[in-house]
This record gives C-alpha cells, sequence and structure tokens, in this order.
C-alpha cells in the first residue's frame, strides 16, 4: 500500500457517498445513468469473486464487500425506491458495444486461461469504459448538477490516483500489471474532457454547462 | 521487473 493508492481508493468510496448523499438529499436519480451504474455492479461482482477464495487483507476485504454492496444498493434505489425519477430516453448508450469487445479483450490478455482470470481480466476492461454511459448522457443533456459533478470527480481522481500508484510500485516493487496499467490510462483519459470543465466552472463557482 | 496481475489492488 502506498499513498497514492490509499488516497485513490479513500477518493473511490468518497465518489460512492457522495452519489448515495445525491440521490437521498435531492430524493431523485436525475442526470444519473443506470447503464453505467449497473456496468460498475457487474465490475465488482466479476472482478472480486476472488473474495471466497484468496484472503489479502482485511482492508481489502471490507473494501470488496462496500464496493458490491454499495453498487447493488444504488441499482436498487434507481430500479425501485426512485424509479419515477429515472429517465431511460436520455440514457440511451448501447452497452453492447462495450461489453461485447471487453469480452474480447479479455480472451486475448488475462494471466491465466481460468473463468475467474478471464472475468478479472473482463471486469478491469469493462471499469475502463463503465463511465461512458454517463458521460454520454451528460453530453447529451449539456448540463448536471453540481453534486452530480463532485461525483464524477472524484470518481476520475481516484483513477487519476492509480497512476501514481503504479509508477511508484514500478520503482519501489519492481512490479508491473500491463493490463491494469493499460486500461487504467485509457479510463482516466475518458475523464480529461470532464475535467476541463469541471476545473474551470464548478471550482470556479459555476453550473456545470456544456457549450451549446 | 515482474509482469503479473496486481491483485493486491481495488
Amino acid at each position: 500500500m502506498n499513498i497514492f493508492r490509499l488516497l485513490g481508493d479513500l477518493s473511490h468510496l468518497a465518489s460512492i457517498l457522495i452519489l448515495l448523499q445525491k440521490i437521498q438529499s435531492t430524493r431523485s436519480c436525475r442526470g444519473i445513468s443506470f447503464k453505467t451504474q449497473a456496468l460498475y455492479a457487474t465490475v465488482f461482482i466479476t472482478r472480486y469473486l476472488d473474495l471466497f477464495y484468496d484472503w489479502v487483507s482485511l482492508y481489502n476485504f471490507v473494501m470488496k464487500i462496500f464496493f458490491i454492496a454499495s453498487s447493488c444498493y444504488v441499482l436498487y434505489l434507481m430500479k425501485y425506491k426512485y424509479r419515477p425519477t429515472h429517465d431511460p430516453s436520455i440514457d440511451t448508450f448501447r452497452v453492447e458495444y462495450l461489453l461485447g469487445p471487453c469480452a474480447v479483450l479479455a480472451l486475448l490478455f488475462h494471466y491465466r486461461f481460468t473463468l475467474p482470470e478471464l472475468l478479472w481480466s473482463f471486469s478491469i476492461f469493462l471499469e475502463s469504459v463503465a463511465i461512458l454511459p454517463q458521460l454520454f448522457m451528460l453530453q447529451r443533456t449539456g448540463e448536471a448538477e453540481t453534486i452530480t459533478t463532485h461525483y464524477l470527480a472524484a470518481l476520475g481522481a481516484y483513477r487519476a490516483l492509480y497512476i501514481p500508484n503504479w509508477i511508484y510500485r514500478w520503482f519501489t516493487e519492481d512490479m508491473v500489471d500491463p493490463i491494469a496499467v493499460t486500461a487504467g490510462i485509457v479510463q482516466t483519459a475518458l475523464y480529461l474532457d470532464f475535467f476541463y470543465v469541471y476545473f474551470t466552472k464548478v471550482l470556479q463557482g459555476q453550473k456545470f454547462e456544456l457549450p451549446a | 521487473s515482474m509482469w503479473g496481475p496486481a491483485k493486491d489492488e481495488l
């Protein structure tokens, strides 16, 4: 564990708490892509299967349980409790265009040809693009509630912080995970556009609005 | 360097 990864994980934790706070305080999931949330639940369930047979640490165990439980809880909130506040007509990204290529990539790039390893690889690739339905929705509506942009910023910061973590590990442990690093760099790059607007508008006290 | 999965990461 190093400071970059710890801050990254805490940022990830914070992003989920901000998302829950957004849904509870506005009693609405307006502006949140159900598809992205469903992809994250898929990512956590397929990646953390090792929960049942590989012990890493208490920290690792608790975080995995939290990520699976909270992502399923968000799906429940969106699908049942606040269902009327979700508008599927603007959440139109075709997730099959993500699931298919990620499955192919997992078959091509993995560490062992076993089902858990293939699912792990699949989850890494899927996580890197899972935010696309959300960003697509943002692009379509052209604006977002400030709390939603804080959620996205915390999620993006988590990914960005993993990059110095990998550089640090490369130097101190001589360890490189090429699959996670490649997917992680792609994932962080997807946030660049969002970060630009977040820093130049939201953090200056303005509303998140994209140019028409 | 050692190339392999970083399974301790989340």
